[in-house]
């Protein structure tokens, strides 16, 4: 669709998986792929956060922001060595 | 490292502190950064043990990268490069190793200064020749790269930080930062996760000093920490046809100049550039007039990168000269060529020379490796400082440790400049920052965790912190090389690291995740901003009084904000034996006075607990960018427990 895409590090409140998940990562897959059919899943994270990093259009980012269970959408930082 | 574990008592006489068997085989240090170069010596297994039971690492193959690489030394090496493909698009295999395999350098340095192995005859081109080993040289390695060639990127930051604690490594050292918003950037959100594992976790300050309030990696569940100079160097002296002398540092080791006098030219006036011709920048000086000279550039850009321009222009030899920036702080490069450079004030002098003197000359002489050089510990001028940019009312840095020309292991990718044009291959190098520092405290608190298992990150910190130094021998306090003149707890934190005394500190000052909640209470976060650190339900008690100041933190820092009264509460848990602490303050100012209720802690046995309060009642006209500075140590007369104090209006 041309809008320029980025990385997303989605933040998810995991206790609020509904129940007709078996795992949150499906659940994850699933809040994804409602705001877009293409979106790849780079990373589904367990332990340093509960969540997953995706590709989004800013557009699909606001848009999965809206969907229950999304604590936050942050655009990817990057980071430098010292 | 070489000489950094004799600079810290870390040496022979000091072995029975830490048993080098057991329980110091069997902690396991996790590095994120470029991976790791797997044949060198520093991750050598000779003598391991099985590889401990508790370990659930692995390795990954990949390019150039096979399994078998692994070792009971190396018992994990994993990559992470889908965030970095989605933004570079696939990795270029015949530029990056798609695989653990270090490309860099930089990860295989960090890792083998943590826990590389005992190698004998280390060196760089024969510079600090001895024995290498890191901080805790029985610990087991395990690398997470992260990094590649154009950064580090958050979503594989996190997918690192996510495997090292599905992994079980005990410490997890991360010598990078990115910008510094809040504590739920992506690895403060990492790392509180690591710690609620009991996994310490120890970070770079950042490289951007000496600026006020330039540290990074600032959450309080973090270690951060800051850079300090050894007592090695490297020396040159530069000689001048009017028979001045002065000297500089330089790794340059190939064929030294003649030992004669040379014509010597000041870039500036050999440029095809007269705006930046003094930087000896790429294609701007002018081969006729440098060819067979030693040339004078300002410093402003990659040493040794600078130093290939005058060579590739002809010029036989090169002098660096600090700019303010820089001021007195010579870090060690590996020249291509025979070059020196040299503090600013040398600087200054010897190009006054070149421009007065009618037919200026010079030479350059390289010294080689020298020790005991004092003043050392020195903070360096590029670690970063406080206050905390986020949270002024907690002091960071924590703490500094060794972070200047420090020898340690490097790829057989690189050489040890790090230019393209540079075909040397070196199996240690020589480099400097804070990301040098931060994993010799990674190390240090490998050891610790050794000799006490039962020690949460907590603890270790604030052994680390109560037991530091801030003075010479002599008394005098530790100089910052910015300013050539005492540093301050925002340059050193609480000082820098002593092992020996760190391994029995009498009383730590705890925190539990609980804490750290109230903290960010404490700080007003809403309830989403908690639930992404904490990944639970946790939710702040509309009923209680959240303070910053009640964080068990093992230092104090007081923003005065126009009140002149500010009341800390503290917690210390004794690990010592029995004893009655007396406390003692310091203010360095009438404008702060500090008083501790009570004065007197009586401890019966191992792991009671006992608080105290302290009130800072302060002049709150002061001027605002006022600092003043003091102490809070308790003591029974075998233990000192000293907690910097940082004021500022």
């Amino acid at each position: 669709n041309g809008a320029q895409q980025g990385t997303y590090i989605v933040h998810m409140a995991k206790s609020q998986m509904p129940s007709s998940f078996d795992h949150h990562f499906l659940w994850y897959d699933a809040s994804l792929r409602s705001v877009s059919e293409s979106a790849e899943m780079l990373y589904t994270y367990n332990n340093s956060i509960h969540g997953f990093a995706t590709r989004l259009t800013p557009e699909e980012a606001d848009s999965l922001m809206t969907q229950p269970g999304v604590i936050s959408v942050q655009p990817e930082q990057r980071y430098e060595l010292h | 490292t070489t000489r950094t574990p004799l600079f810290l008592g870390l040496d022979v006489h000091n072995s029975g502190l830490f048993p080098e068997t057991g329980p110091s085989s069997n902690v396991v240090v996790g590095v994120l950064d470029t991976g790791i170069w797997p044949e060198s010596k520093s991750f050598s297994d000779e003598g391991y043990g099985p590889i401990p039971p508790t370990w659930k690492g692995g390795c990954d193959a990949g390019t150039k990268f096979t399994t078998s690489l692994c070792n009971r030394k190396l018992i994990g090496a994993r990559f992470f490069v889908r965030g970095y493909e989605a933004i570079n698009g696939p990795v270029d295999e015949s530029k990056e190793s798609k695989s653990p395999r270090d490309d860099n350098g930089h990860g295989t340095h960090t890792a083998s200064t943590a826990a590389g192995s005992v190698v004998e005859g280390a060196n760089l081109l024969g510079f600090a020749n001895g024995t290498a080993r890191g901080i805790a040289y029985r610990a087991r390695v395990a690398v997470y790269k992260v990094c590649w060639k154009t950064g580090c990127f958050a979503s594989d930051i996190l997918a690192g930080i996510d495997k090292a604690i599905e992994d079980n490594v005990n410490i997890l050292s991360i010598s990078l930062s990115g910008s510094r918003t809040g504590y739920t950037d992506d690895t403060a959100v990492g790392a509180f996760a690591a710690m609620e594992r009991g996994i310490f976790v120890s970070c770079s300050a950042g490289n951007n000093g000496p600026f006020y309030s330039s540290v990074a990696n600032v959450a309080p569940w973090i270690t951060t920490v800051g850079a300090g100079t050894l007592d090695r160097d490297f020396p040159t002296v530069v000689i001048l046809g009017n028979g001045k002398n002065y000297m500089g540092v330089s790794l340059f080791s190939g064929d030294a100049l003649p030992p004669k006098l040379l014509p010597l030219v000041y870039a500036g006036n050999a440029s095809n550039n007269a705006t930046y011709g003094n930087f000896c920048i790429s294609g701007t000086l002018i081969p006729e007039k440098v060819k067979g000279k030693i040339v004078m550039c300002d410093a402003g850009g990659n040493p040794a990168r600078i130093g290939e321009v005058v060579k590739a222009a002809g010029g036989l030899g090169m002098i660096l000269a600090n700019m303010a920036y820089e001021g007195e702080e010579i870090l060690a490069d590996a020249f291509l060529l025979p070059a020196t450079t040299v503090g600013k004030k040398a600087g200054d002098i010897i190009r006054h020379y070149i421009l007065t003197d009618p037919n200026p000359t010079a030479s350059i002489v390289i010294k080689g490796t020298v020790v005991n050089v004092q003043p050392s510990p020195v903070l360096a001028a590029f670690s970063s400082r406080g206050p905390n940019p986020i949270t002024p009312n907690i002091l960071k840095p924590d703490l500094i440790a060794p972070g200047v020309n420090i020898l340690a292991a490097w790829t057989g990718a690189q050489g040890p400049s790090g230019l393209e044009s540079d075909t040397r291959r070196v199996e240690f190098n020589i480099i400097s920052g804070t990301s040098m520092s931060c994993p010799h405290v990674s190390g240090l608190a490998a050891l610790l965790k050794s000799v006490h298992p039962e020690w949460s990150p907590a603890a270790i910190r604030s052994a680390l912190m109560t037991t530091a130094y801030n003075t010479y021998k002599d008394g005098k306090p530790i100089i910052d090389i910015a300013t050539l003149k005492p540093s301050t707890p925002f340059g050193h934190g609480a000082g820098h690291v002593s092992p020996t005394t760190a391994v029995n500190p009498g009383l730590i000052y705890d925190l539990t995740t609980e804490d750290y909640l109230g903290f960010l209470c404490a700080m007003n976060y809403n309830s989403s901003q908690i639930r992404i650190i904490s990944r639970g339900n946790y939710a702040c008690d509309p009923s209680k009084t959240y303070s910053v100041a009640d964080l068990n933190y093992p230092s104090f820092a007081v923003n005065v904000d126009g009140s002149d009264t500010y009341k800390y509460k503290r917690t210390v848990t004794n690990v010592g034996g029995a004893g009655s602490y007396s406390v003692k303050v310091t203010s360095e100012t009438t404008a702060v006075k500090i008083s501790v209720e009570p004065a007197v802690l009586n401890f019966k046995e191992v792991n009671e607990k006992k608080s105290y309060s302290v009130t800072f009642t302060v002049d709150s006209s002061k001027p605002s960018g006022s600092d003043s500075f003091g102490s809070i140590e308790w003591s029974d007369g075998k233990h000192v427990v000293a907690s910097p104090v940082a004021i500022s209006w």
